[in-house]
């Protein structure tokens, strides 16, 4: 559980950062 | 999660790892007498909160200056949802360092993953909801020249609706087309290969039945009214096609997540 929860904060960062990037390519 | 409720690749893509390990995490949570203590996440955490405060100011941006008034105001809340969430993590790892073993501080990292894991699934879901309503924009372009072809009858006057109409239903064939490529439902998919591929049979018919009610009206030849019909009924059947277009882009998978 202990790896899993650092794991799971590492994929949440990279998904916080890939909706980032969604954002600022997207079209207005 | 169902897959299809992600709606397309690209949402699907982006959320399932962190819904994956989060249901994972959530079975664990539930089953585990787990003795051991928490390692400190304060570190991985604040970087996450750090990514959450950056999206929530780029987001904001995106919102007050976007044209679609939907999309303003649909955005915010899920950037609250979010940030909430992260406030959650934190104060997680806060009660964590106090006592490594805190049984409520699991609970608050589970809840605050997964209302980040929703905050961001419906901020998606915003954003591709006004992606759709620009293609529907671009398909209802197409819908108004079609219906200029009705008050078309002159030779000169079926060239320029053909000149305008080429590079707007390029536009459309392009864009349904990317679309068709990211949906996941395979059924709406083949539905809108189908009506846009009908459609595009049309437009020469479309095109030729203006040109004989044209040499009708000119050359004052009888058969003006089946003519006219026969315009009439190929401009319909266009219409139907981008109508239905229209339908499959704005339909909702019954197990959506929203």
């Amino acid at each position: 559980i202990r790896v899993g929860y650092e794991q799971l904060m590492t994929t949440v960062r990279r998904l916080i950062n890939e909706l980032e990037n969604q954002i600022l390519t997207r079209d207005s | 999660m169902p897959t299809t409720s992600y709606r397309t690749k690209t949402i699907h893509s982006i959320l399932d790892p962190v819904a994956q390990q989060v249901g994972q995490l959530v079975i664990l949570h539930e089953q585990a007498e787990d003795g051991n203590a928490m390692t400190d996440l304060t570190s991985p955490i604040k970087i996450v909160d750090q990514a959450v405060s950056n999206l929530v100011v780029v987001g904001k941006q995106t919102a007050s200056t976007s044209k679609d008034e939907i999309l303003r105001r649909e955005m915010p809340p899920t950037f609250i949802k979010v940030e909430k969430s992260s406030g959650l993590l934190v104060e997680a790892s806060d009660m964590l360092k106090q006592d490594p073993y805190s049984v409520p501080a699991r609970k608050k990292l589970i809840d605050g993953a997964r209302g980040i894991l929703q905050g961001t699934s419906e901020l998606l879901f915003v954003f591709d909801e006004s992606e759709v309503r620009k293609i529907v924009k671009i398909c209802e372009g197409v819908l108004q020249l079609l219906a200029v072809s009705e008050v078309v009858d002159t030779m000169a006057d079926i060239l320029t609706f053909v000149q305008s109409l080429t590079p707007v239903v390029t536009n459309m064939n392009s864009q349904v087309a990317a679309r068709r490529e990211e949906l996941i439902n395979a059924s709406h998919a083949a539905q809108l290969a189908q009506h846009l591929e009908q459609f595009q049979r049309l437009i020469p018919l479309l095109v030729s039945s203006m040109k004989i009610y044209v040499a009708i009206l000119d050359q004052g030849k009888p058969g003006k009214q089946e003519a006219w019909e026969n315009r009439t009924y190929v401009a319909s059947k266009m219409i139907y096609h981008i109508q239905e277009i229209i339908r499959v882009l704005q339909a909702v998978d019954d197990d959506s997540f929203r």
